[in-house]
């Protein structure tokens, strides 16, 4: 695949796992935020997710992962109702 | 199971409920029908009563939307978030709003209304999401036509919790055994641990001793009094003789255990190397003469490498190209002196790697004494 396209899956992946950590795992990254922090904080929020659903707890999209994300599922949020 | 901050409930377990506004995917006598069910399933395990009322203001009100529908959570469009519950509480507390985008149905084609309400309903008394693949209060949809969705022992332990045991229901505390010698009776898992055959069904163990002297001992009992800790039906397990270690499988997850005791934390079937595909494997066998643990989901089987701790390349491979007179799917299997034994539906294959043949067929409660 051309790389571009694989940037623009990559992209998408983040898009999709950061909609899903804000809306199921009270992510937030605040504009501005630096990147390093944001970026910490979201592998937090992908473990504490992939401790939920029992996957490997690496912190990284992997594809278990977000193929857990794109599963069809409830609104309400797994932790800090 | 869990439960929202400050444990709320609905004080008044009378509570009354009322469909606002219906989808034009069903008739309203099948959302009815759909959402009695899915009440039915928690005032059976707890002292609760619902009503259904016409008009005035009910304690759960359910509703389809789409998109943004006047609270602070729209919906996405077809597929993602299906529906969303609130808390008890007053006004839209206890409330139930499902996706309009979505396509609900009574069980065939989109998504079963009475499991997706079931699991809102849940909310709206109170739980929140489980860990635990098997309950109803999991986040994530699995479908299901409504004669084989039940509340797991997660979600009865939950709702009990919070409102007690129905007074005058009988609910069993303990499941009754399953029955053994029903003569379309399969089997869930079974495994060796030392000289015993150990079968698993829904949460009911059975271990038969392999000694010719003892051959009719037969000892039996609920998963929890053998196994405390792991409470949900076992998909699958598999011994190591030579390390006397036992492997559990309950959904995505696996328990170690070692002189019938729970090692460490669990698992997760991922670590094994199995795709995302896989949510659950249904059975699995160790053969410690090649140093392979065989594991069998849906229609394929993997092969695992204990040495490597990798699955060995090339798999998934189709059970039925494979194992010459093994059906497509298996429910369980074990090894012992004599060979490898797949339990599939109501029959026990014996298994000769050797010959790469079936060498003989008996119903498979035989080994239960039957």
């Amino acid at each position: 695949r051309p790389v571009d396209e694989d940037q623009k899956m990559r992209t998408e992946d983040v898009e999709l796992a950061e909609g899903y950590l804000r809306r199921f795992y009270s992510l937030e990254i605040k504009g501005g935020a630096r990147r390093a922090r944001s970026t910490s904080v979201m592998e937090e929020k992908i473990r504490k997710m992939q401790n939920f659903f029992g996957l490997g707890e690496t912190g990284h999209l992997d594809s278990q992962t977000l193929d857990v994300m794109r599963e069809p599922r409830c609104g309400v949020p797994d932790v800090d109702n | 199971f869990s439960f929202y901050p400050y444990k709320p409930k609905w004080k008044n377990t009378t509570i009354t409920y009322t469909v606002a506004k219906y989808t034009p995917d069903m008739s309203r006598g099948e959302v009815q029908k759909s959402i009695r069910l899915a009440l039915k399933m928690w005032s059976d395990v707890a002292p609760l009563k619902f009503i259904e009322i016409n008009h005035g203001k009910a304690d759960i009100v359910l509703s389809f939307a789409s998109r943004a529908h006047g609270d602070f959570f729209p919906f996405d469009g077809p597929g993602g978030v299906l529906a969303h519950a609130f808390q008890p509480a007053e006004g839209m507390g206890g409330d139930v709003h499902f996706d309009e985008d979505e396509k609900w149905s009574t069980g065939g084609q989109g998504y079963s209304l009475f499991a997706v309400a079931a699991h809102e309903l849940g909310h709206s008394l109170g739980l929140t999401h489980s860990t635990d693949p098997s309950a109803v209060m999991y986040p994530t949809y699995r479908h299901h036509g409504s004669s084989q969705y039940n509340l797991s022992s997660d979600d009865v332990q939950g709702i009990q919790t919070l409102y007690g045991k129905p007074n005058n229901k009988k609910v069993e505390i303990q499941p009754t055994a399953p029955k053994k010698c029903d003569p379309m009776f399969s089997f869930d898992a079974a495994a060796m641990i030392q000289n015993e055959i150990i079968f698993f069904k829904s949460r009911h163990v059975w271990m038969r001793t392999t000694k010719s002297s003892y051959w009719n001992q037969l000892r039996e009992g609920h998963i929890s009094s053998y196994f405390p800790g792991i409470d949900s039906p076992v998909d699958a397990a598999y011994d190591i003789p030579a390390q006397g270690m036992l492997f559990i499988f309950t959904g995505q997850k696996y328990w170690v255990i070692q002189e019938l005791k729970i090692r460490g934390r669990a698992g997760s079937i991922y670590e094994y190397g199995f795709p995302s595909s896989v949510r659950q494997v249904d059975a699995v066998v160790h053969v410690a003469e090649y140093e392979k643990t065989i594991f069998f989901a849906g229609q394929f089987y993997y092969r695992y490498d204990e040495q490597k701790r990798q699955m060995d390349s090339g798999f998934p491979r189709r059970i039925q190209t494979d194992w010459t007179g093994i059906p497509r799917r298996v429910d369980a299997a074990f090894k012992m002196i004599g060979g490898l034994f797949l339990l599939s539906g109501s029959r026990s294959y014996q298994y000769d790697f050797r010959q790469k043949r079936v060498v003989k067929i008996i119903a498979g409660n035989t080994w239960l004494g039957c």
